[in-house]
């Protein structure tokens, strides 16, 4: 049980090491608070963006988290992939370097498993392979595909359903 | 494996018509207006693969997930799923997989459909273990959530590793 | 003392009924789950956005809630005023539609009390009559003050920190 | 009554110098980048008005609240707040009041200086009252809780409604 645990962590950990740094510059990585008797304690997640501290990730601030917590849950996926994942706004509180580094690195995992993702960020919108707008018409949910970003921006989504 | 197709008839902000949305791999973007019915998808997806806490749906009861204008004696909620499996990621001889769910009018049953067949939830459960939601659901993050996932202390966090092994 | 609650409901009620019609075109009111006993029951908050039948707030999209949470405030201020509110990326989650909803609302209520709202929205940034960018330098925050949007657009202001 | 000027020393991300921030009546945006210190700024005006739970300032302890690269023995956090008082909305004759919270070293207590004197905390309670925060800090909006106001249930609004009067 501990070494299948071990090797597991130690896969967590070098996926976060290598995306997190490779993503914005900074440090993260796993630690154990009880090396010795592993299921004693915890697993500690620190985290130092670029020219800053290293800090536990429950410490960052709102877009520092969400950085973290997408690298975090990317990690996990090297262990067991899930054939899709579903993600609401999840680039909501980041700022323009943070949202390109997240639909950056969501994008390359893309590649491996399906990623639907609702957003209201121009600049996710036009990474995607595929759009879909949605907008009220009396009270019912309507559905458009579109192929390409560069045909509908946002506001002309949005438009489309008052 | 991953999501081919969802219909959806019924459900929430979806009317009585069968809404078709049809996924492809790789990155797909949902957008538009506030209230338009975008988190409504990723539920109706939640609902199709097993989902059984209305609270996870973002409603109190399963009765909340008929559309409004339904007359409450014919309410009948349905959504439909279709899994592309060329990669045989679904224990199933089949390139495509469909999995349906259904709910009527007043007792908040579901019934399950598999590739237009019914079978009972626990016989589905098995077979598309690989599609239904990974252990701790990490792979469904819902609208304002994401920061929670930084927030774990770390006794959580071994857990999370603990139960994927 | 239900004299005292009824008077300050109906304040809040009708305060909520005409800024949420002013601000979206749709309807909002409270309703008493028990008007024979008043402490016996809760208060609802009933919305209607345009073109929708009336729910329960919490029932209501992301978006949605956002708008309505804001007007739900800014009601109870009419009650008891007070001299200053932060918010913190409140905006988040909104449309650029309803962005722009909410501080226009933002800016009249302005006029009676102090609000101090953190941002990340260039519209947002635009309507306010003094702006703080706030970037780091080798760990530690720095503050620099603008007058005018206009001066600084969001993009340079997060630049100056890298 | 508004806020007219906070200075912050050694709070969180504000280092060992004196930062000043003046403020003005109206809308007033505080905007940059991730991590630069914004939501700091309003932990920081928390702090100065007497908060006294950690987690309400996004820390696990009041010793957290020192700013890192602080020689544990040596540290300080000093913030003070202004408020612009020509209304005489605080029962004070004076145009401006400045409120100070002072933390030094290990023990984590504070203390209060008002208009530089030093006074207890129970007794800026009384005579601030009218800008300690308001019934159930609702002038105050969390990052990622606006949506919360909106998922109170009836008992919560009702109550709310009751506390102000
Ligand atoms: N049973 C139902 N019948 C009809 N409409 C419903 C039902 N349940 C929810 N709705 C409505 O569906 C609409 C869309 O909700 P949803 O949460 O999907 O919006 P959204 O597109 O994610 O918006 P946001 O960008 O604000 O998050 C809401 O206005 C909600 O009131
Ligand atoms: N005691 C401390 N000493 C030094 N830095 C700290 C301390 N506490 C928190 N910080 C750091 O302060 C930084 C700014 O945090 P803050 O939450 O204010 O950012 P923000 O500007 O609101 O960002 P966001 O847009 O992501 O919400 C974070 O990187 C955090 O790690
Ligand atoms: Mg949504
Ligand atoms: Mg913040």
């Amino acid at each position: 049980k501990k070494e299948m645990f071990m090797e597991a962590y130690n896969r967590v950990d070098s996926d976060i090491r290598a995306t997190f740094a490779r993503l914005t510059g900074g440090t993260a990585h796993l630690e154990l608070e009880n090396p010795d008797d592993v299921f004693a304690g915890g697993v500690m997640l620190l985290v130092a963006f670029p020219g800053k501290v290293a800090r536990e990730s429950t410490a960052l601030s709102g877009g520092e988290k969400t950085i973290t917590a997408t690298v975090f849950l990317l990690a996990l996926q090297s262990l067991k992939p899930s054939p899709f994942y579903l993600m609401d706004e999840v680039d909501a509180h980041l700022d323009a370097q943070n949202t390109e580094r997240l639909s950056k690195v969501l994008t390359e995992r893309s590649q491996n498993s399906q990623i639907i993702m609702v957003t209201l960020k121009d600049s996710t919108v036009a990474k995607a392979s595929l759009i879909y707008g949605v907008y009220p018409r009396q009270g019912v949910s309507q559905v458009v595909k579109y192929r390409n970003p560069s045909q509908v921006p946002l506001a002309q989504i949005a438009a489309e359903g008052s | 494996v991953h999501i081919k197709k969802l219909e959806v008839y019924g459900f929430k902000s979806f009317g009585f018509r069968n809404t078709v949305v049809h996924f492809e791999n790789g990155l797909v973007a949902i957008t538009g207006p506030n209230g338009s019915g975008k988190s409504n998808i990723l539920d109706a997806i939640m609902f199709a693969i097993g989902e059984n806490s209305p609270k996870a749906m973002r409603v109190d009861k399963f009765q909340s997930l008929f559309h409004d204008s339904q007359n409450p004696g014919h309410r009948l909620v349905r959504v439909s799923i279709t899994f592309d499996n060329l990669d045989r990621g679904i224990p199933m001889d089949e390139d495509t997989v469909t999995l349906t769910r259904e709910m009527e009018g007043l007792t908040g049953d579901s019934q399950y459909l598999l590739n237009g067949k019914k079978v009972s939830k626990t016989a589905i459960m098995e077979l598309l273990e690989v599609v239904l939601s990974a252990p701790n659901k990490l792979n469904i993050v819902q609208q304002g959530m994401i920061t929670r996932i930084s927030e774990l202390n770390s006794e959580e966090r071994r857990k999370i590793i603990e139960d994927i092994v």
